[in-house]
């Protein structure tokens, strides 16, 4: 094994939140993309490409 | 790297050193300027292939504990960390969950929707396989429109064909897939460098979807990568799941090494499976 390389094996954080009104049922969809960029700059990512559906929102991100 | 934002779920997954911690705090943030108030949390991992090489609070589990417990809110108070072990001393898994009051007491309900989670860790991946995920020197291709190509390369497109695909590939190697399946994500990563190459595959499913299904989708990205070692960590109000795991992998010229099982609170049933190719 190399002493050294990318390291691939990846951290996966899920976090379930309550309160959302089921009248506008978006939630967690309503954060805007500038809001996201700033939470994933403490991560130290960035969006690369992203896509959605009725359902939910998907961000590739840098890394 | 991926990032799944349903409206009160979110999911994020980083590899290399990223410091994905750090993202809890701001995220309770801003979500309670929408009205929303975290009411649980699941952090799981792998072994490091370089732990040494991790940042804080990512240099031990036990700081990536400590580190949570004192970034969520304080009624998060059931909670759990365990180490998963396996056979082989380089795979262990890593959880922790936390949760508040009021989801403990869903989950005692019994309509709890029978779904689980798949995340599966591939190393040793087949060296004519990984070369797939390089992309040509100067192919005048964007990361996005390279990683169509290596989607179909590949045939990741075949895992599930009704997905709707967003791919990029990395310069000059590696790549990422998000999949959307109206309520369903999947995601695949690929580092393919020989030494420390790596895929993972992550999905969601539901036991009703029919028995066939969960042993093709993994036949399917076996045979995509073929790797030397690999792992799957199944998320699961029922135990069923595992032995269809394990039946598939082994049709698919794998032997099961290990199997651990624990319970969380909310999270349900984590069974922790390792394979090793036959040779």
């Amino acid at each position: 094994m190399a002493a050294s390389g990318f390291e691939g094996i990846e951290k996966r954080l899920e976090l379930h939140f309550s309160g959302d009104d089921p009248m506008i049922g978006i939630g967690l969809r309503q954060l805007s993309f500038q809001t996201l960029e700033e939470i994933l700059r403490e991560v130290q990512c960035t969006v690369v490409s992203s896509v959605g559906n009725h359902f939910f929102d998907s961000y590739v991100l840098s890394e | 790297s991926s990032l799944f934002v349903y409206p009160t779920k979110i999911i994020i997954k980083t590899c290399g050193t990223t410091q994905l911690l750090k993202s809890v705090r701001p995220l309770i943030h801003y979500s309670s300027n929408l009205g929303l108030s975290l009411s649980s949390c699941k952090y799981s991992r792998g072994s490091f292939i370089f732990p040494k090489s991790q940042p804080y609070p990512h240099t031990s589990f036990q700081d990536e504990v400590v580190y949570l417990q004192n970034v969520l809110p304080k009624n998060l108070c059931y909670d759990k960390a365990s180490l998963m072990p396996s056979k082989l001393s380089t795979h262990t898994w890593h959880v922790f969950s936390a949760t508040d009051e009021s989801h403990l007491m869903f989950m005692h309900q019994p309509s709890t929707p029978t779904t689980f989670t798949f995340e599966i860790c591939m190393t040793e991946l087949d060296s004519v396989l990984a070369r797939k995920f390089f992309r040509g020197p100067n192919d005048g291709k964007t990361g996005g429109s390279a990683g169509k190509v290596m989607t179909e390369m590949t045939r990741i497109c075949d895992i599930n064909p009704k997905a709707h695909i967003c791919d990029f590939a990395f310069d000059p190697c590696g790549y990422s897939m998000n999949g959307l399946d109206g309520e369903k994500y999947s995601t695949i990563h690929v580092t393919p460098e020989e030494g420390f190459s790596y895929a993972s595959f992550e999905c969601v499913g539901s036991l009703c979807e029919g028995g066939g299904y969960i042993g093709d989708v993994l036949k399917k990205v076996v045979q995509v990568f073929r790797p030397g070692t690999m792992s799957v960590s199944t998320t699961c109000s029922s135990r069923e799941v595992a032995a269809r795991v394990a039946k598939a992998v082994e049709q698919v010229g794998m032997n099961c090494r290990s199997c651990t099982v624990d319970e969380f609170p909310v999270v349900g049933t984590v069974v922790f499976q390792t394979f090793t190719t036959r040779r």
